[in-house]
């Protein structure tokens, strides 16, 4: 039988290890583990691939702690703007969205538009159109709301700079070190 | 963002990313994780691929599917593709960020060249490894 392995990566919105205390870092790895044997859990029990990412992707969508889902950042208007897209290596068929609001799980959104449409991307107001149309989960903007995340998009405003997952703080920036 | 790569019992590998975006994004801006190709992709015969960073750069490198060519077209080894566009193509264009990356003997490669990355993975009973570059 072939072996069975999932791996996952988080971005987690400008931390860097200036801000990682050592009682977030145990977040974050609990988290990780999490997200990841949830996915495991799904291969285990003889569930397909394209399963078992979207429940890890999904795991992680839905804690506040990563840039995607629940914890997405803010954008200029201080609204939250998600992307995801997902693609099966048996089929290559794959599905995206892009520029969507309010989705609780974009990444289903993405299944969504892959398994019932004939596209592949759809974007905006009119993804959001079809996954309602389908009774997918849309949350209100509270929901999204994170008062880290708040304080690092009006450091971002002040600073007037676009600011990456990993990238520092505008305030924080320090001398980085590459892998 | 956030991704998974994985491979099944029968051998299929999948890839799926997420992302909230950049903080303070103006004009709709798009990066690479909704982009087929260039930061999600996923082939039997190659591999599955996950990426995060510097979009524009993911974009313009078509990175995801760019790793599956080298294995297809170069016979590079999941681990040497990945390195090469992680280390050597982006790093020169600029590009910070990584990528997750499996394929279907379960070979899992986690690249990345700026630090802010968070990793897990898991294969078969093996212990589950979590790995946070800061």
């Amino acid at each position: 039988m072939n072996p069975i392995a999932i791996a996952i990566h988080g971005g987690a919105g400008t931390i860097l290890s200036a801000l990682m205390t050592p009682e977030k870092e145990v977040m974050y790895r609990q988290a990780l583990q999490e997200a990841v044997e949830v996915g495991h859990q799904i291969l285990l029990q003889g569930k397909s691939s394209l399963e078992a990412v979207e429940a890890a992707v999904r795991n992680l969508e839905d804690c506040i702690l990563f840039n995607a889902g629940r914890g997405s950042v803010f954008t200029h208007e201080g609204k939250h703007e998600m992307d995801a897209a997902i693609m099966y290596g048996a089929t290559g068929m794959a599905g995206a969205v892009a520029g969507v609001r309010q989705v609780r799980n974009p990444i289903t959104l993405a299944k969504t538009v892959m398994q019932h449409s004939e596209h592949v991307l759809l974007v905006g107001d009119g993804a959001e159109i079809f996954g309602r149309s389908l009774d997918l989960a849309f949350e209100p903007d509270s929901y999204f709301f994170d008062t880290a995340r708040h304080e690092q998009w009006l450091a971002a405003l002040k600073a007037d700079q676009v600011v990456l997952d990993h990238s520092a703080l505008p305030e924080a920036t320090t001398d980085r070190k590459f892998g | 963002t956030v991704g998974a790569v994985a491979v099944d019992q029968f051998g299929n590998v999948a890839a799926a990313t997420s992302t909230g975006g950049m903080t303070n994004k103006k004009f709709n801006r798009i990066g690479d994780s909704p982009i087929i190709g260039a930061g999600t992709y996923a082939h039997n015969a190659t591999c599955a691929v996950s990426c995060t960073g510097h979009g524009e750069y993911f974009m313009r490198a078509v990175v995801a599917y760019d790793v599956a060519c080298l294995i297809e077209y170069k016979g590079l080894s999941l681990a040497e593709a990945c390195h090469y566009v992680v280390h050597d193509k982006l790093v020169k264009q600029g590009g910070e960020g990584g990528l997750i990356a499996i394929n279907q003997l379960g070979d899992i490669v986690l690249s990345f060249n700026s630090e802010g990355m968070y990793r897990a993975s898991k294969k078969n009973q093996e212990p589950t490894y979590v790995g946070i570059y800061k």
